[in-house]
């Protein structure tokens, strides 16, 4: 399994339809203060089935929503699609290649999918399952969290299977 | 399950150990099996920076935690690797030497997990494959500025 | 007590505002006070980076906490210069055209404020009159590396 | 009012005796992570009469006190001697030089010094009142702190009086 392409729609600040396409091995992102970065971060983990809008520095769904400028409206959804390259046959799904798209609305509602399909987001954290969720994105400034816990909450980054 | 958390553990306390003396070039590190008052099991992360005493992580500094997260972090993912791994200025509180002692770790990891790393840091910046430039618009609108291949020379 | 608050908060308002647009090249920002249920009052801090609405400080970026901080800190000092401040690494979560230009306001604070800052950053390394450079020996002591006075180039 | 010299002895990193000289304008410390450089704003805060160690990133008195290493025996005391120019007459004090110093010993005793004749906390914190506490030392990771605070609790940084 890889990463293959990460598409951008009304997410956060990323108004316009953009698309990252992703090879093996290290890709950096850069840029100035405020230009984007973590918001790509975010929403990786948002597209992975995040349900915490206090780690993804916002409140509500609306949050994530692009909320216009001086210069732009805003806009009525965030939709963000991530393809990963399943030839491995790792994730649990007959597909050489899968693509889950979250959406929101300003009414608050998510919707899911898995190449197309409209899923319930039981189905999304079944296949990211096998990603290893407590170590897939590491936000910024929380890179020595595990060192703030107390030592009963580190179980879970041990316990993910192989 | 115990037996199956037995096992990655050990196997990752291992790693740890390992991976921290190359981030440090030197020092001890261990990982301890701790059972708290209810009898649930916890993990006790011990630090030993070169030269120093084994001493509690809040003595360590801002960067010294850095990399000893670092060193837990892609213990793990020698063990268990994830197939990507996105990290956002983990390297924000490092000087020149760990930035570079870190990349170098980074590219050893990589034939098995793909990393997106945000970073300001241009030791970093170098050790990538592939590079996106962001930038905000007058308007609020972030954009994608450019993207050098692996095969063009940095501007 | 009261007379006193009212006529320092409009001043480091004002200078908040002029501040905040040096820093940012552009962009406004605004202390308001407010009473909570009880009467007190407390300080409202908005923030708008160039090109951006007015939003909420939970969506400001890394960077932009940390510029804004910064403002807020300098227009403290403008209105009631303290003798000396001693800053760690403010500089860390900044890219390096917001280092030059928070050296630069720190330079022009520095006549009626005297500065100590730890820093990483070149740019700002690049403003300071005296440099210290400090070492941790095998043996866990710190030590002062070497002293660069005014007149000497850097090595 | 301005710094111009610190001096250390066995506090934290800093086992053998240490002096800072501060010119007027910019000083900038730099060294390789765990050097000991946030040891020295640490050292300063401290020797201004901070009470909290928990911003000492310590618990007690005693975790100020260099704790030895492999290659030295750990020390019995902390001293952190400050001084200020006093020339402008702006410290309630009739010295043109005042010298702050506190020490500390493994018995958790605390001791206080302005010019070398012993004197109480409260002392010096009536001498350092006017310095402006809440933001002569930011620490480090600290300086966005006051925009997590509540609106009330940022009152203190405008009632220091001139
Ligand atoms: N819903 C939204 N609509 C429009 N813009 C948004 C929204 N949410 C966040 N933003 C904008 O995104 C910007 C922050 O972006 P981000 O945190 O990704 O920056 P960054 O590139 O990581 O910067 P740094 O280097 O400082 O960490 C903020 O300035 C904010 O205005
Ligand atoms: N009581 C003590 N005795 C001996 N050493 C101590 C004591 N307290 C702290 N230290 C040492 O001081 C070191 C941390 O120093 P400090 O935090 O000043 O580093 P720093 O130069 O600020 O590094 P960074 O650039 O990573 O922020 C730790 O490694 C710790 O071992
Ligand atoms: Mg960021
Ligand atoms: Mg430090």
């Amino acid at each position: 399994t890889r990463l293959k392409r990460l598409e951008l729609h009304g997410f956060k600040s990323f108004a316009t339809p953009t698309t990252f396409v992703f090879d093996p091995g290290i890709t950096a992102i850069i840029g100035p203060n405020g230009s984007g970065k973590s918001n790509i971060a975010e929403a990786v983990r948002w597209a992975l089935g995040e349900q915490s809008y206090a780690s993804l520095r916002g409140r509500r769904t609306e949050d994530v929503i692009f909320a216009g400028s001086a210069a732009r409206a805003p806009l009525g959804m965030a939709e963000v699609s991530l393809t990963l390259d399943n030839e491995s046959g790792d994730l649990p799904l007959p597909f050489s290649e899968i693509t889950i798209t979250r959406r929101a609305y300003r009414s608050g509602e998510n919707q899911y999918f898995i190449n197309g399909a409209r899923v319930r987001l039981k189905d999304v954290l079944q296949v990211t399952a096998s990603l290893g969720q407590a170590y897939t994105v590491i936000g910024q400034g929380l890179v020595d969290a595990v060192l703030s816990q107390r030592p009963e909450e580190r179980r879970g980054l041990f316990e993910h299977a192989a | 399950m115990a037996e199956e958390f037995n096992r990655t553990f050990g196997e990752v306390a291992a790693a740890f150990e390992a991976t921290f003396t190359t981030l440090f070039g030197g020092g001890k590190a261990k990982l301890l099996q701790v059972q708290d008052d209810d009898g649930a099991t916890g993990v006790d992360i011990l630090a030993q920076p070169p030269g120093k005493r084994l001493q509690s992580l809040a003595l360590l500094s801002g960067g010294e935690r850095a990399l000893t997260a670092v060193a837990l972090l892609f213990a793990i993912l020698k063990v268990n690797p994830s197939p990507f791994c996105i990290l956002d200025e983990v390297d924000a509180a490092l000087d020149e030497a760990n930035v570079v002692r870190v990349r170098d770790e980074l590219k050893a990891l990589a034939d098995r997990t793909q990393f997106v790393v945000v970073t300001h840091n241009r030791a970093t910046i170098e050790g990538a494959d592939t590079l996106y430039g962001i930038t905000m618009g007058d308007d609020g609108v972030s954009r994608v500025l450019s993207l050098r291949l692996p095969a063009e020379a940095p501007a």
